[in-house]
């Protein structure tokens, strides 16, 4: 599955 | 992407340009711990291995750039300009920080939440982030008059990361299944070990007295 969502973060 | 988490970019963004204004204007390091710089460098490398395999946002990858370039050139500039290496304190900045990387290592390798390269990487990075201050702080300490570029430098950095928290509590009731605690505890370790310069930088600043740390 894609990353998970809070590899978004710095 | 909330005004909480833009805050703490946008703060760790101006601690790391307070830095390089500092280096790169007035060719000066003093009261800057190479150790923490160095430890700061090894938590990029490390976070953002991604950098190339997942594109997550525009802003997100120059924001990456950005931190990656600003920290190696850093540690470059303190470790090969000569005009910046004399006002280095290496008398002072002897905090053994791999007896920080290799606990953080170790931890990793033990408590993650994938059994992966890059996740154990990453989570590495956490931890190690943590702790990267301490080298600076141990260094304030010793460093007799601390100039404001470096108060402002370390207080910026301090905040960004208190704004995360601030972040991560949005997110946790805006969002279904956002929990993540290796992120949020070792968040909240990071900041609690600023919590004293805070209050000793916050009352010089009060007062309108130059910020000592008490040895």
């Amino acid at each position: 599955e894609s990353e998970p969502s809070y590899k978004d973060e710095l | 992407m909330n005004a909480f988490r833009l805050a703490g970019d946008m703060t760790h963004l101006i601690s790391v340009l307070v830095l390089l204004l500092k280096i790169h204007t007035i060719k000066s390091c003093a009261g800057i711990s190479l150790k923490t710089q160095e430890l700061y460098a090894l938590v990029f490398a490390t976070r953002y291995l991604d950098i190339f395999t997942d594109f997550i946002s525009l802003y997100n990858t120059v924001m990456k750039l950005i931190f990656l370039g600003s920290s190696f050139s850093i540690v470059w500039y303190m470790r090969r300009h000569k005009l910046v290496q004399r006002s280095y304190d290496k008398d002072h900045d002897t905090f053994r920080h791999q007896l920080l990387v290799l606990p953080c290592l170790i931890l990793a390798l033990l408590i993650h939440e994938q059994f992966t390269f890059k996740e154990v990487m990453w989570t590495f990075s956490i931890y190690l982030e943590a702790v990267a201050i301490l080298p600076q702080l141990v260094l304030l300490q010793r460093t007799r008059n601390i100039d404001n570029l470096t108060g402002q430098y370390v207080f910026f950095l301090g905040a960004y990361r208190s704004l995360y928290i601030l972040n991560w509590i949005y997110r946790y009731f805006t969002e279904p299944h956002y929990v993540h605690w290796i992120t949020w505890i070792s968040g909240l370790v990071q900041t609690l070990l600023y919590a004293d310069f805070f209050y000793y930088y916050i009352s010089s600043w009060k007062n309108n007295v130059k910020l000592t740390l008490p040895a």
